[in-house]
């Protein structure tokens, strides 16, 4: 339902207004409704400013900036409405070592809420887990899972 | 909800029988060289669920998540994967709200036969969805982000991510 | 020939005029944060060789590849690039041959209109594909890989994989 | 013309098969012309199987796996006919460390032939530059170049 729909888009909005400046380390960003006459059939945009830049279109983002700003939605999807789990494969790839610290940073303030699983070759993210599985192929073709205790 | 358990078998690379067991109020951590299987196991997570495109899982066929052998094993005669969610805190959906658990099993034979188990009483496609249904899990929504897809919010059309928020309104 | 050195001034991100010299017979690493400048590098290369679509640069329209200001400053002009080659083991294509240098020059004003160098030479949008028209940095051969783009090859159908096949003849 | 593909096909795709068990440390990768009555319509499939799996389709291998056969197919052309330089936008980001290294000792062996040109946020692949130059954005949205020596 319409009613439905709009309070849906205005939580999201106002997390992702809350979430991008703390992830970007400053700027802003929002959602916005794609011009429409009936609320049902509207698209949602997002507008992005990383700190320091002009507004402009989200494609001459850089990969880690559009990458980024893809978690902080995300997240505000997740922080509006919780689920049983959050499981992101190797989303770190593109990111530089301070933006991984941000991110691994939200994540953490985030655990109270949900349980995250997370793939990563990144050494920087391996240090905030609570649980760490290690995936070995010891036999060729066939996947054995270790766990490795971290309080090690 | 929370998750508790994974157990692959027959499924993807996972030839023999696999458990995780994951961090209930944290972080779990996948790691490992590459090809050796992590992202296999996002695919065991969104085929139990009820994923039903062959090339949503990267194969060609559905028969592509049976163990199909290596060069020291035979390929085996059927996938199975298991879920189970604790209930602990009463946030499943109405239908399994006094469950203390809910095991969710799929199962897929070489002969194209499947199977569906929910607290291991057999059941249909449509109810295996059930229990994460009106979460952010179910179907193809925001909570798992599979590898390469990261940044598909951004180059998604505006009519594109409205269907995400339909999933999480 | 050697690719000796590349000039921005007004492309993008680049301000202010920026020269990058080459290692000759080596590797040249450019490293820098999310954000910096390093793919508008690869988008300056792929421009001043005769790129002309601005969907492929990242943008919307061709203007998109001139500076458009920032927090301190205003917007530019115009955009320049120049790419210069070292032709000194005489591998240039036949028309090049004797020089011992080319110098490949574009210019984009926000006018919309277009200049085109070659060793300070007016000349046409076609010209400047010339030097490196029989090598793999040709169009969107094989010897330049985007950000993101690497298993292009892996997931091309067979007949766009016989593209870069007709590339390399 | 048909002899010339066929010339140019028969030398990239030995390329291919040298350089992919190299690589991967081991396993074996071919190219195949897709079945048709005129060599001028020809498609180029791959056939890749890494060291102790079956070969199976493209589509079923990792991500690294994808990227790792990708880069070796961009060698096999360019080992065949060599440009003025190859520029690399973070191709090694899927890699985890052990193919970082295989990666960057298979380009350290083509230096004589042709120029690199690397972009990359990994710190091994740093490791094995001639030169490199640091792009800073102290004025927030103003790019700019630091050359850093690296004999120091
Ligand atoms: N049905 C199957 N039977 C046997 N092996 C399979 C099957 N399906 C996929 N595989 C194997 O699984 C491997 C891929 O695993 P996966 O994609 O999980 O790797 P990964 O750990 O995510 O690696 P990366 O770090 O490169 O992303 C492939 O090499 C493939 O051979
Ligand atoms: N015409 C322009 N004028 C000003 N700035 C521009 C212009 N076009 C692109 N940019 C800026 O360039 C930045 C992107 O740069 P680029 O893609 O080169 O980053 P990068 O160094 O490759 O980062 P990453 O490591 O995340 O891939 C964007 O933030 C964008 O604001
Ligand atoms: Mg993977
Ligand atoms: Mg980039």
């Amino acid at each position: 339902s319409r009613r439905r729909f709009k309070e849906t888009f205005d939580a999201v909005n106002e997390k992702f207004q809350e979430i991008f400046p703390v992830i970007f380390n400053g700027g802003e960003a929002k959602l916005v409704l794609t011009d429409s006459q009936d609320l049902l059939l509207a698209g949602v945009d997002i507008v992005a400013q990383p700190p320091g830049k002009k507004l402009q279109n989200l494609n001459l983002l850089s990969g880690g900036e559009k990458a980024l700003t893809a978690i902080a939605l995300i997240f505000s999807f997740f922080l509006y409405k919780p689920s049983p789990f959050c499981l992101l494969d190797e989303v770190d790839a593109p990111l530089d070592d301070a933006n991984v610290g941000r991110f691994t940073r939200l994540i953490q303030n985030m655990t109270d809420r949900s349980q995250f699983i997370i793939i990563t070759h990144n050494k920087r993210t391996m240090e905030v887990g609570d649980l760490l599985y290690g995936v070995t192929m010891e036999e060729a073709g066939v996947s054995k899972i270790v766990s490795v205790n971290l309080a090690s | 909800m929370r998750l508790k358990r994974l157990k692959l078998n027959g499924f993807k690379s996972f030839c023999d029988e696999t458990v995780l067991d994951f961090e209930q109020n944290g972080i779990t951590l996948v790691v490992g060289p590459n090809g050796c299987g992590k992202s296999n196991v996002v695919d065991a997570i969104r085929w139990v669920l009820g994923e039903q495109s062959p090339s949503f899982l990267r194969g060609q066929a559905m028969g592509d998540v049976i163990f199909n052998g290596s060069a020291t094993r035979k390929p085996v005669g059927r996938s199975e994967v298991t879920i189970l969610f604790d209930n602990v805190n009463g946030t499943a959906p109405e239908k399994y709200r006094d469950y203390e658990e809910i095991a969710v099993t799929r199962r897929l034979y070489r002969s194209g036969e499947s199977e569906y188990l929910i607290n291991k009483i057999p059941c249909r496609l449509m109810d295996i969805r059930e229990p994460v249904a009106d979460t952010g899990a179910a179907g193809r929504s925001y909570s798992i982000v599979e590898q390469g897809r990261v940044d598909e919010l951004i180059t998604a059309s505006p009519a594109e991510r409205r269907i995400y928020m339909e999933e999480a309104a």
